[in-house]
């Protein structure tokens, strides 16, 4: 149970950033 | 406000002070009765390393912790933040569990962003488009002058050559 | 209902209650270790001493009864500490938002305005690329403009150069002077005519 948290909370701290580099990415490229 | 750091360590601290004062010398020789009646020195220096020794590992214990989970920096850094939103009284947000969901807040500021970007871009190309089409209108009129010139030109040339002509013909006459 | 502290623990990168289970544990084993230490320690010392009574079984029995009140006393007092730790120390106040989830501090936004502005920046995608286009063709437009008005304009430069034969000999202006020329040749057949008739 507590893996499975601190697995869950570390993607919740990473995950919306590295989501969010890909899609800054995607918008620049469409701009390009 | 006292910092997280201090707090845990007078917490730990706490903690064994109380522990110490609840296995005081007096519970320890009532417990060690018959070594004790035997050797009353011996026992009161067995009962301070004891204690001493109880101290010390707990508090490298807490150390070691510290060392292992940065909690120094880590809760220096709790308060910082804390610190920041003290004057928030309203509950913060917190995940809501549908990382779709929570998600589409990180990522719209960003898509605003890409559709100002865009609005200017389409805003900045009309207004050149504008521009240019006011160009090729004025191209436009400007070909139709010429071509009415050049139309009354050869017209008049047409004229002259029917004068022509009509000249040879006297002539030839 | 345990609360899981998923949010500390996405903070700390470990969950506060697994913090605290590590610190029992270890005090927990500090303390039984150094009374495992004091009884080592007394049963040496009597093994020094002739011809004593007190057996092991009994210094056993002294270190059980001491550690068991150590243990309970113990446990009271961490359940007050875990319970400060995990309330002050651990533990993200309920109005504090981490760094990174600052951007959840504005307005939260439904699927449906995710879509509509999806739907938006596609739109105006589209509506950029065709203005784009709508620029090659004006700048095309152009270009052939610049062609057909550089055409005309020979063709009037070569009029003009017609024109100017003309004045450079003397004739100013062609239609006039085939006017005149048509008039006199004209005058020249009457003339013509009327000697013609007065010869017969």
């Amino acid at each position: 149970f507590d893996e499975i948290i601190v697995d869950l909370a570390t993607k919740r701290k990473q995950y919306p950033r590295k989501i969010l580099e890909c899609v800054i990415k995607i918008i620049k490229a469409k701009q390009e | 406000t006292i910092s997280r750091l201090k707090l845990l360590d007078t917490t730990v601290d706490t903690f064994l002070q109380k522990l110490i004062a609840a296995g005081s010398y007096q519970r320890f020789t009532d417990c060690y009765k018959c070594f004790y009646q035997l050797q009353p020195e011996m026992t009161q220096r067995i009962y301070d390393k004891f204690m001493t020794q109880l101290q010390t590992s707990v508090r490298e214990e807490i150390s070691d912790i510290k060392a292992e989970g940065n909690l120094e920096a880590v809760l220096n850094a709790l308060d910082t933040i804390a610190e920041e939103g003290k004057d928030r009284k309203e509950l913060a947000w917190r995940p809501s569990g549908k990382p779709e969901e929570d998600l589409r807040s990180t990522l719209m500021p960003y898509f605003l962003q890409q559709r100002d970007a865009l609005q200017r871009c389409v805003r900045k190309q009309e207004a050149e488009n504008r521009q240019l089409a006011g160009a090729v209108l004025a191209g436009r009129r400007q070909v139709e002058e010429l071509q009415l010139q050049g139309q009354a030109q050869w017209q008049a040339w047409q004229a002259l050559h029917r004068g022509q002509k009509e000249l040879v013909a006297v002539l030839r006459e | 209902s345990v609360d899981p502290m998923t949010y500390e623990a996405q903070f700390f990168g470990f969950t506060p209650q697994t913090c605290m289970l590590r610190i029992y544990i270890a005090f927990q084993d500090y303390l039984f270790e150094v009374m495992q230490a004091v009884e080592q320690v007394i049963l040496k010392k009597l093994d020094g001493i002739p011809n004593c009574e007190i057996t092991p079984v009994q210094i056993r029995k002294c270190t059980e009864k001491f550690l068991c009140f150590m243990k309970g006393r113990f446990d009271n007092l961490f359940v007050k500490m875990e319970q400060l730790f995990l309330q002050w120390i651990l533990r993200i106040p309920p109005n504090i938002l981490l760094p990174e989830d600052k951007s959840q501090e504005s307005h939260s936004y439904s699927e449906e305005e995710f879509q509509l502005l999806q739907k938006e920046i596609e739109q105006l995608q589209e509506k950029y690329k065709t203005e784009l286009c709508t620029k090659q063709a004006l700048l095309a437009e152009l270009e052939e403009q610049k062609l057909v008005q550089a055409k005309l304009r020979q063709t009037l430069t070569l009029f003009d150069e017609l024109q100017n034969v003309g004045r450079n000999h003397g004739t100013s202006d062609f239609r006039d002077s085939f006017v005149f020329l048509v008039q006199n040749s004209r005058k020249l057949q009457s003339i013509r005519d009327n000697v013609e008739k007065e010869s017969k």
